[in-house]
Formats: structure tokens, C-alpha cells, sequence
């Protein structure tokens, strides 16, 4: 159990650092609260966005918390890749210069995987192949529209 | 591998039959607050059985039918259908036995009128089997195979309810299913949909809960 | 104790359907869980958001539950108006329309008290009479820009 | 009535001494993530003593100090000053003593190297008070009646802390600037500073929670 756990506790860790420096251009990695014993403590993302001295997640901004929060979504998925992703609303605390950098990095990701993303910003709905449209007029049906394939 | 189309049947605000097509890459989903762009994503985890009730913000199952459509002393549902594109998938042939069904709207759709208590819906042959000794079953449509996964919840006239997978239009476990769907990489506990306010919860964790994800992978 | 609370409650509750009513342009009101002894029982938002049928907070989406919790906010300052006002990201949930309704509420209320809100979205930023720029370079401190008095 | 400025001296991501002049009316503050916006809420929240630690995003208050200017061995201090234009205050003659002090800048500025640990730093004579009888002091300054807040948080070389209120300059206790500060309708419980992520916390809170938040209204 402890061989499994490390084994993808450095795979994922390793993930983390790449992801966070391309989203975000700074340091970042996991951190056990028990190196010997990870069973007996928790786990922290430790990350110092640019320039900055390292964090705890506590003491960040609400989108560097966000960034982080991400990245470690992603490293995750990048252990155990997978044939579609879908994601709601991943980007709502984002300025528009980090909202355009993960999105870069989704159409990138792109071209393996079938990605849906659910997003109200412009720059997100700017990188995607092909936006669909929802509506729901008053009192009826969610309608899907302009659907171009 | 991805998902050609998802069909909805009255599930939450989608009323009589909607029909969603899907290409591969990035696609972004948009529209004004309430509209029904997460019930999209609901819908997807309704069907391949991804998560719970709460997961899909409902109190209990039944009250994903769109209200418009429930009433008492009459039988209400809801069918969503997932159908993948598989022609891609690395390893098909050891992983699928191709069927050719001719013609291809072979494989009922599971319109309300015609679905059958918990019966096979197609009883044309053995070939349009759920599952041929572990292997996924593909369907051509057009020099593509498709899989397609459907899901039916139906509440009776006394408001019991039970809920029931299919894959081709054969009746199926949701065991067999998750099975089915682990040949795809797609598994209950990974994190493929990250859902409204998923990034909230990860960064309000504690240290130990966010230990206890990699656990899960390990 | 019970009186004050009674009088509280009956003014939060007017303030929060005619608040409720502007911003989503659809029906709220508060319901206490036990009417008679409001103390037994908690408080819970309904509202219909125009055309739909009444629901819970639970069962609304992401945008329709910060209208709703925006709206209670609100509703709590009207019956205690203060001198100024200040917004942390209160619009990051609401699509484009949901954002300029709201941003219009503001700049009404603007007359009376001083709003001082943090936000990056457009139409709360064209909305305002004017903006200050905030920015830290690399490894330096907090700038703030653009004050033009 | 509105605030005029906010200075913060080494308070969390800001540096030597910045003045952030504001005017009455709607003012948008706007940057990228991570570049101090909530900082300067919560510099508000730290000068009128309307949070805790956890409420400014920081475990103790020594977190508040901005980290280049802690070290070891040495003492280290943040201090915010909030000032108010009281001229269209209602009820002005009533509540307020106007001071008409020559020349204005005879408050003096609580930088870090004049101030006296705990003793008035003004002594030019009673008429500066911080309170009298009860009313708010107000300064003139170019025509306008001015009203000053500032607080400032020492650590001393041990470690230990220790924070100081200030109205116009003269020593006040939390308590006395709380009761001024209501007659300008500033209440600690009072929701008119709205924190990033209050609004998910309301949705999310149980229906107990939310009932007692009138409760103290009451
Ligand atoms: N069983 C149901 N029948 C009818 N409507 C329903 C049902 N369940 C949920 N809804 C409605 O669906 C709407 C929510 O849709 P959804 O959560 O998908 O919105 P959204 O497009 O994601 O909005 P946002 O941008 O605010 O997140 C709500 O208004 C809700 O009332
Ligand atoms: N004591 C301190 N010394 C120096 N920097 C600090 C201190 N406390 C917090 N910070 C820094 O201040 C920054 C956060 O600023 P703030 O939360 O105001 O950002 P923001 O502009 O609101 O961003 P967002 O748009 O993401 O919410 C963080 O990067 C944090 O590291
Ligand atoms: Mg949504
Ligand atoms: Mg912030």
C-alpha cells in the first residue's frame, strides 16, 4: 500500500511542478506533512507564484489559491489520463491574463483528449474549436443552439 | 475516443427529447446564469452512474425529471443516452468486437413508448449483446463504432422509483458498466469532470483529505 | 428579544423581495423554518428566478445562488445603512447581464453612500465613476496606479 | 460622509509608505491575481478593528507585517491610517467638535520613528483630544472636517506583539473606537465590508447560521 501510494505520490508530484510553472511561471510542489509515514499526515500545496517568497495555501490570493487549486486538479488527471474531461467553471477566479493561459494549455491538451469546458469568459470561449450556446427562455425548455459541426 | 452525442429526455430543465452532438477536441459550453449548463454535465454523470444524487445537486434521484414532467398518480422518466466514438481507441481490436448491424438504427432508441420493463429492448439476435466475454461491443454507423450507453430512471404512480443501464439497448449492471468504462480510463473517482465549485473544495480541504485523493489513485 | 427580531426580519424580508426583484427580475422571499418560535428553526432563500418554478438555494445554479445570497446581503445593509461600502469579488459567478444589472444597482446606490468595489469584470468596471489600478511587479511591492482625482 | 485615504505602511504586500487617496461615489479597484486588492480590505478591516487574524487571511497578526520588513533581532511594525471627510455628515454639530487646527499638519503623521510607545504623540494641547464627551473630533482641513483612525502593530526583537488604536493621533482603546465608529454606522457585525468568498460561505451556510445573522441585527 505505502510502494502504491509513493509511486503515484511522485508521479502526481512531479505533474504538479510542471503544470504549476506553465500556468502560473513560478515554483510549486507537494508537500507531506509525514515523509516517513504519509498515512499518518496530511498533504499541502506549496507553491510561490512569481517572484514571490514560498506559501501556504492559506496566505495566497484568491486566484493564485485557484491556480494552485488547478494545477493539482490536473497533475491528477495527467496519472490517470482519461479519454474526455469536463469542466465547469474552473476559471471564474482568474484575471483574463490567467484565464488565457489555461486555455493555451487546454487547447494543447486538446489534441489527445476531448475536452467540454463550461465557461462564461471570453478569452476561454476565444481558444476553443467551437463554442455551443444554452439558453432557456421564460418558463420553457433549455434549448442548445448553433451547434456547427 | 470521445463523445459523439449525448441525448437528453426530460432530465432537469430539458424537456421532451435534445439531442447534443460533440466533436473531438475543445469545445467550450456557454450561456447566461441558469440556463442549464451544468445540468449538461449532471446529465453525463446521471448516465455512465459517475456519482450520487448530491453530486448532481438533487436532493434524491427522482428529482432529476424535469418538474414540468412529474406529476402524481402518472409514471414519469428520464433517459439520457452517451454515445462514444470509439474508431480511435488505441488497442481496438483487442479491446472491441465490431458488430455490423444492418441497417444501424437497429439499436432502438429509447424513446419512452417503446422501452420495455427491464427486458432487453432489442431482441433481434444475440450479436447486439451488452458485453461479448469482457469486450465492449461496437456498433458501425458510417465507418465509425459507436458505443452507446443509456440510463433510465422511472418513478411509478406510488412515487417508487428504480433506475436501469443499458449499453447498446441491453440491460446491464452498473458493475458490468464501470467494467465496460475502465477500458475507456474513465472511473468513478477520477477527476475527468471537475464540477461548479470543485476548485473551492479542494483549496477549503483539509491537509489529510487532500492526502486521501492520491490514496484513492494509488 | 422576540419582538426585536420579529421587527428585523419583517424589514430584511420586504428589503430582500423588491432587492431580489431588480437583480434577477423574479420573486425571493425568506422563509423561517418555524414561524411561530423563529428561534426553534433556521432561515432559508426562496426565490423564483423570472419564469421558473419556486425553489430552494439548493437546487439553483452557481449564478442564480449568488444573485440570491447577493440580494440577502443587501437587504441586511438596507436595514442598517452605513456610510460606505466595500465589495470583494461579489461578481465573479454571474454571466455578463447578471453583471451589468448589478453593477447598475451600485452606481444607483453610489448616490448615497461610497461604494469601493474590487472586480474584473467589464461591466462593473465601465459601470464605475472611476477605476484604481492595482499591480505588483515581480519580487517588488503592491502599486497602486491610475488615481486621477 | 466618506473615507478620503488609506495609508498602509509595510502592511502585508505593501512597501515603505502608500497613500491611496479615494473619493466619494462608486470606484472600481481593479488588477491582476496576487496583486494586493483584498490587501487593501483588509487594511481596512486592521484599522477599524472590525476583524480578527482569520478574517485578514492571516494565522496571527504578526502575518500582517509585511514579510521583507520582519527579521529576526529586530523590531518591526505595520501601521494603517484611515482618514474620513465628515463635512456631510448629518446630524454634524451634534456629533462632532470641530478643531480648527493651524496648520493642519499639526497631526502629526504616525510614522515609525516619532512615535512614543503608548503615550499621545500629540502634546500641543487638550483641543486635540481623540474623543470629547462623546463626540467624534473632527480637523479642518482645507474646508473639509477631517476624522483619522490608525492603528499600528508592533513586534518587538522577542517576538512578542502588541497593537495601538489612535484617533487623531491620541491613544483610544478598541472599545472607544467602536462606539465612535457607530455614530458613523460603521458596525463590526455589519455586512458592509463584503470578503472574497462571503458570498459562496452564505449560499453554503445552514439555515440555523443564516437566522442568526439577524439575530444580531436585531
Ligand atoms: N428537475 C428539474 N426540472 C426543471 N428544472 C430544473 C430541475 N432541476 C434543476 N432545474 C433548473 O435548472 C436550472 C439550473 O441549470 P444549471 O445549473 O445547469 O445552470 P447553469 O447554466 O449552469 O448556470 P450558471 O451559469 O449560473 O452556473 C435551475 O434554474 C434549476 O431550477
Ligand atoms: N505579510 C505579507 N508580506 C508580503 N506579502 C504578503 C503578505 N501577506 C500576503 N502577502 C501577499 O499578498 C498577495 C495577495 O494579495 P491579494 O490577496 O490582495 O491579491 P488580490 O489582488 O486580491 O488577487 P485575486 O484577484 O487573486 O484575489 C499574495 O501573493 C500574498 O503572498
Ligand atoms: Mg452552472
Ligand atoms: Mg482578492
Amino acid at each position: 500500500r505505502l510502494r502504491a501510494f509513493k509511486e503515484a505520490y511522485d508521479a502526481v508530484n512531479q505533474n504538479f511542478q510542471a503544470i504549476f510553472a506553465e500556468l502560473s511561471d513560478g515554483d510549486g510542489h507537494l508537500q507531506l506533512e509525514d515523509e516517513n509515514d504519509p498515512f499518518n499526515g496530511g498533504l499541502n500545496l506549496v507553491a510561490h507564484p512569481k517572484g514571490k517568497p514560498v506559501q501556504r495555501l492559506s496566505s495566497m490570493s484568491g486566484g493564485e489559491k485557484s491556480l494552485t487549486a488547478l494545477s493539482f486538479i490536473f497533475s491528477l488527471q495527467k496519472y490517470r489520463p482519461s479519454s474526455f474531461y469536463a469542466f465547469d467553471e474552473v476559471d471564474m477566479f482568474l484575471d483574463g491574463a490567467n484565464v488565457a493561459r489555461l486555455s493555451k494549455m487546454v487547447k494543447q491538451q486538446a489534441q489527445e483528449a476531448q475536452f467540454i469546458v463550461v465557461s462564461l469568459r471570453r478569452p476561454m470561449i476565444e481558444a476553443s474549436e467551437r463554442t455551443i450556446g444554452v439558453t432557456q427562455a421564460r418558463g420553457a425548455h433549455t434549448q442548445v443552439l448553433g451547434i456547427k459541426l | 475516443v470521445h463523445i459523439k452525442s449525448v441525448e437528453l429526455n426530460h432530465f432537469k430543465s430539458f424537456g421532451g427529447s435534445t439531442k447534443i452532438p460533440l466533436l473531438p477536441g475543445f469545445t467550450v459550453v456557454s450561456g447566461p446564469n441558469g440556463s442549464g449548463k451544468s445540468n449538461i454535465l449532471d446529465a453525463l454523470l446521471f448516465c455512465l452512474g459517475l456519482s450520487g444524487s448530491k453530486g448532481m445537486r438533487a436532493e434524491r434521484l427522482p428529482d432529476l425529471i424535469n418538474n414540468k414532467h412529474t406529476s402524481n398518480g402518472r409514471v414519469s422518466e428520464t433517459i439520457v443516452s452517451v454515445t462514444f466514438d470509439l474508431t480511435d481507441l488505441a488497442d481496438l481490436d483487442n479491446l472491441v468486437t465490431k458488430v455490423n448491424l444492418n441497417p444501424p438504427e437497429a439499436v432502438k432508441d429509447l424513446n419512452e413508448n417503446e422501452l420495455v420493463e427491464e427486458s432487453p429492448p432489442n431482441q433481434e439476435g444475440e450479436e447486439t449483446a451488452a458485453i461479448n466475454n469482457g469486450q465492449l461491443i461496437a456498433i458501425s454507423n458510417n465507418g465509425s463504432w459507436e458505443w452507446k450507453v443509456t440510463r433510465r430512471l422511472r418513478v411509478n404512480k406510488k412515487g417508487n422509483y428504480a433506475s436501469t443501464f443499458y449499453i447498446n439497448g441491453q440491460v446491464v449492471t452498473a458493475t458490468e458498466l464501470h467494467e465496460q468504462l475502465e477500458k475507456l480510463r474513465i472511473y468513478p473517482e477520477g477527476y475527468n469532470v471537475v464540477l461548479q465549485g470543485d476548485v473551492t473544495r479542494i483549496i477549503n480541504m483539509n491537509t489529510r483529505e487532500r492526502r486521501e485523493i492520491i490514496d484513492e489513485l494509488a
